[in-house]
């Protein structure tokens, strides 16, 4: 059977998206010991009129849109991390002494339109 | 291709100045100059650092850091180096940083007689920064199994007295120290011991006394006069290489709070 097709506009709107940082590519692996990376995510999409229940918005954002539907000059609402959580890192500082520390806010648990 | 320097790598430099190149002007050169500097303090900030790190060669990761590491990110205990070890639950629940610190091993003999050698360990806690406010500390010893010589000795056991040096060590006659943690040990197992240090280290660094270390007695029970003395890892074996001492050696340990965000709580393995 034909695999089911989703409607393509809802894969434009905003949702969260898989962004793996890898620490060597920014070149911090000589002082972060572990992890070596993260799963950080990203929020991207659009926040369309009229905004659905699942896109996270606020009573701000709803106005917002519905502005922008009659006043294209006023910019719909933008998709940001509404939901962060905190990572664990091991690492040297500046003095070559051995950290663990608590990040809060370094990954997207949950994203919408604000 | 980074810059070692900073923590904003090379390329991502090159392409704000690939911008204003773009742009053109003299001054925009300036302000984007302007805009990484305020970047890289944001990052140095987030990080909590006063500038990059740059680790040297000889820096030496403690097993037991790495452990806690693991335990905090939800592995499997069965993956950890000292699988003895439990999660230091109550230290945690009220710190969000830990740190590690060996000692300064140029100052580590005590002057004067005792019936008892000590050894003096120094720990340089200059590096915790201002605004972090230490909530406990722990002194972690190795010690080592030891053959046994007879049943009767088998069955002894070590005293292990940890005491903070309350003024300089004087050339001549005894250190004035106070008893902190004690603990009584059997010779026929291989393992950490984790000793509470936190009034010493909290009078340090929240009192702002002056840190004159800790001492370390450890006496034979029944007393033997030679011997065992290498039970317990408080200082370098010559014949052993470095990389032994390295992950062996004495490790003072603190628990802090910064002030943001939430303390370290264990983490479930999803």
């Amino acid at each position: 059977s034909a695999k089911h097709q989703r409607p393509r506009k809802n894969k434009k709107n905003c949702r969260r998206h898989a962004l793996y940082v890898d620490f060597s590519d920014v070149g911090w692996n000589d002082w972060i010991v572990a992890p070596p990376g993260y799963q950080a995510f990203y929020c991207h999409g659009d926040c369309p009129f009229p905004l659905a229940d699942h896109l996270n918005s606020t009573n701000h954002a709803i106005v917002q849109t519905l502005v922008n539907s009659v006043n294209a000059s006023i910019p719909k609402a933008c998709c940001v991390p509404t939901e962060l959580s905190a990572i664990s890192m091991l690492y040297l500082d500046e003095y070559d002494k051995v950290v663990l520390k608590n990040y809060q806010e370094m990954v997207v648990e949950g994203c919408g339109c604000r | 291709g980074t810059n070692h320097a900073s923590l904003i790598p090379e390329t991502g430099r090159k392409k704000v100045g690939e911008l204003q190149a773009h742009a053109g002007s003299g001054r925009r050169s300036g302000q984007s100059h302007e805009l990484l500097r305020g970047f890289e303090a944001s990052l140095l900030q987030m990080f909590g650092l006063r500038r990059r790190p740059q680790p040297s060669k000889a820096a030496v990761i403690p097993a037991y850091m790495l452990d806690l590491y693991r335990l905090q990110s939800g592995e499997e205990e069965e993956s950890l180096q000292d699988i003895s070890l439990r999660y230091p639950e109550r230290s945690t629940s009220r710190a969000n940083t830990v740190r590690s610190f060996h000692h300064e091993e140029h100052l580590e003999n005590l002057p004067g007689p005792s019936d008892t050698p000590r050894v003096r360990f120094l720990f340089n806690l200059s590096s915790v920064p201002e605004n972090e406010v230490i909530t406990s500390a722990e002194l972690r010893l190795y010690r080592e199994q030891l053959e046994a010589r007879s049943p009767a000795w088998e069955r002894g056991s070590h005293r292990i007295n940890i005491y903070e040096v309350m003024k300089p060590p004087p050339a001549r006659g005894q250190v004035i120290t106070r008893l902190l943690d004690t603990r009584l040990v059997h010779h026929n197992v291989s393992r950490w011991e984790s000793f509470d240090v936190s009034p010493a280290v909290l009078r340090w660094t929240q009192d702002r006394q002056p840190n004159h270390g800790l001492a370390v007695e450890v006496t034979p029970l029944p007393p033997a006069p030679a011997g065992p003395g290498n039970h317990v890892r408080i200082s370098r074996s010559l014949p052993q290489g470095d990389g032994d001492w390295a992950q062996l050696r004495p490790l003072l340990v603190t628990f802090s709070h910064d002030g943001r965000g939430h303390a370290l709580t264990r983490r479930a393995r999803r």
